[in-house]
C-alpha cells in the first residue's frame, strides 16, 4: 500500500482522501478550516489544519515520506503553487492537481506536475458526449494510464467497417467488444470486416489520452 | 442536430456550451453574469443575461423547443430547482444537473431529473483509481459472456511475437496491453512485432470460453 499528501480538502480533495483511505492507502491531509480536518479526522490516517505552502510544516507532518501528492486548494492558485514548489523541495515528484482554469493548467504544466484534473470541464465534455446521445456509459481504470471504457459510434463511423476506419492504427485504441443494443448480443474481437450500426455500442481499450481523443471525434 | 438550454455558465455550463455546439448542436444559454453572456454570445446560437427560475422568461428564449437542458447554477442550489420545475413546466423531459454535494444530488433524483453530475467527486474518484496504479483485474466481467482477465505469459509464447503466434486468430481473444512486470510499464494495444517476455503478463478480452481455453496452454 501507499502513502498519499492531500492538500485542500474541497469537494475533491475531501472525496479522494476518502477513496484513498478506502483503497487501503495512508493518507495525509491538511487544510484551512478545522471544521473539515475535525470531519475527515477520524477517517484517515492523519489530518492536520496547516498551510500547505510552508515547507517546514509540511516536512513535520511527513510530507517527504509519501509516494505522491493531491493539490486542490481552490480558488487561490498562489497557495497551489507554492505548494507545489514545496513538495518539490521536499522531493515529491508524483503530483497530481486540479485546476480552475486552463491558465492554471498550463501554469502547472510548466512546473512540471505529473497530471492536472479540471474536473468542471472533464465532467462537461463527458456529459456532452452523452446527451448527442453518445454515451461513455462505463469507465475502468486498468492501470495508471490505461482505461477501458463503453462509447457510442461517432456519426462518422456509422456504415463503415472496422478494418476501412483503420481504428487500432489511427486511434491507437483496441476494440474489445461490440454490444448490439438492439439485440442486446456481444460480438467479442469483432474482425476488421464488421460493419458499424449508429446502435452499437463500443467497447474500447487506451491509454487515457488515445480515450479522451476517441470522445472527440463526432 | 438537436438544441440544448443551459442554464448558468460557470465553468462546467460554459464548457458543456461551447462543446455541443462543437458537436453541431445548437444551444440556447442563459445567465445572471452579463460579462459571460458578452464572452459565450459569438460563440453559440443563443445567450442572454436572464433568470432561468423564471418560467416565462425561459420559454420567451425558446426553453420550451428544446430537446435537453443543462441547469448549473453553481452554489445557489434554490435556483438550480426552481428552473429545472420551470423546465418541466415547459414539458422538457430531458434534464442534466450539476450538482455540488450529495443532498443536492438526492434533491434533484426525487425531482426526477435525467441525471446528475457531480464533477469534483466524480474526478476525485477517477484519479484515486488511477494513482493507486491499480488494475482492478483479475477477472473481470463485462457482459454476460464477455471478460477480461491478467494472465501470465505461457511458456510456449516466450520470445514469440505477437504476430508469429496470431492470438487473436487462434484463440479469438484480444490483447489489450502487455504489464512489463520488471519496469512496471503498461504496453496498451500492443502490435504484431511486440515480443514476449517471460516477466510480461497480459492483460486479455474475450468469451469466457476463450479466456478458459487460453488459461489451458502451457
Ligand atoms: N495554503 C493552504 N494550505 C492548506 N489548505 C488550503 C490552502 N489554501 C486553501 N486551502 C484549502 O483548500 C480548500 C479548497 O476548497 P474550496 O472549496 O475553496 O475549493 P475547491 O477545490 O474548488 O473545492 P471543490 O473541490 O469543492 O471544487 C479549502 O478547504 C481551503 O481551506
Ligand atoms: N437563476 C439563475 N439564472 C441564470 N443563471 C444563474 C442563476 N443562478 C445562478 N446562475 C449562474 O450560474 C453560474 C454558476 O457559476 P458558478 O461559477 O457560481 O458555479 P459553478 O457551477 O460551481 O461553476 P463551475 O462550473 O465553475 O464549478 C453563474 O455564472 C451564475 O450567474
Amino acid at each position: 500500500n501507499k502513502r498519499f499528501f492531500v492538500v485542500g480538502l474541497g469537494n475533491f480533495g475531501y472525496a479522494i482522501a476518502e477513496r484513498l483511505t478506502e483503497l487501503g492507502h495512508e493518507v495525509i491531509a491538511v487544510d484551512l478550516d478545522p471544521e473539515t480536518i475535525d470531519r475527515i479526522g477520524p477517517l484517515i490516517t492523519r489530518a492536520a489544519v496547516a498551510d500547505a505552502t510552508d515547507l517546514e510544516t509540511l516536512r513535520k507532518l511527513g510530507g517527504d515520506t509519501v509516494d505522491a501528492a493531491v493539490v486542490s486548494t481552490g480558488d487561490d492558485i498562489t497557495a497551489s503553487i507554492l505548494a507545489v514548489l514545496a513538495l518539490h523541495d521536499l522531493k515529491i515528484r508524483e503530483i497530481y492537481v486540479k485546476v480552475i482554469s486552463r491558465d492554471h493548467g498550463r501554469v502547472m504544466e510548466k512546473l512540471g506536475v505529473s497530471e492536472t484534473v479540471f474536473p468542471e470541464r472533464d465532467t462537461a465534455l463527458g456529459l456532452a458526449a452523452k446527451i448527442c446521445g453518445r454515451s461513455l456509459l462505463k469507465y475502468l481504470p486498468l492501470g495508471t494510464n490505461f482505461s477501458i471504457q463503453e462509447m457510442g459510434i461517432p456519426n462518422s463511423w456509422v456504415s463503415k467497417t472496422i478494418g476501412e476506419l483503420g481504428i487500432r492504427q489511427a486511434y491507437d485504441i483496441t476494440i474489445l467488444a461490440i454490444h448490439d443494443i438492439l439485440t442486446d448480443k456481444f460480438y467479442a474481437t469483432p474482425g476488421p470486416d464488421y460493419r458499424l450500426k449508429d446502435s452499437d455500442t463500443l467497447f474500447v481499450a487506451g491509454t487515457d489520452q488515445a480515450l479522451k481523443r476517441i470522445a472527440l471525434i463526432d
